[in-house]
């Protein structure tokens, strides 16, 4: 797969 | 406060649930530079305390300053407060004014 966005990224805890 | 300083609040957080139930996204480099509160899932620690809101930037966790920390590194941090044994609590201080601090 593409490398993610990086602005983009969510962490759920 | 002065009109423009933002204001801040300490939250703290008991551990009440399995998880602390709250996504962030945003960190250093990134539109967002501070970790920003995107969901918070009914049922987790955060929802249960009930003080913490989505759109809340997080500025420091157990008085830990997340300023100029890239995403994986605060959500590191976020992680560890939750799972260390050495507290039954998460301390978050953050603000409500999506500010570049």
């Amino acid at each position: 797969s593409p490398p993610k966005d990086y602005e983009d990224e969510v962490t759920f805890f | 406060p002065g009109l423009l300083e933002p204001t801040s609040t300490l939250v703290r957080v008991p551990k009440s649930a399995s998880t602390l139930g709250i996504a962030i996204e945003g960190g250093a480099n990134t539109r967002q530079p501070l970790p920003r509160i995107v969901t918070i899932q009914r049922g987790g620690s955060a929802h249960n305390c009930g003080q913490l809101k989505v759109g809340q930037i997080i500025l420091e966790v157990n008085g830990v300053s997340l300023r100029g920390r890239e995403h994986r590194d605060a959500a590191r941090l976020i992680a560890e407060a939750f799972k260390t044994k050495e507290r039954d609590h998460v301390d978050f201080l953050v603000t409500e004014f999506n500010v570049a601090l």
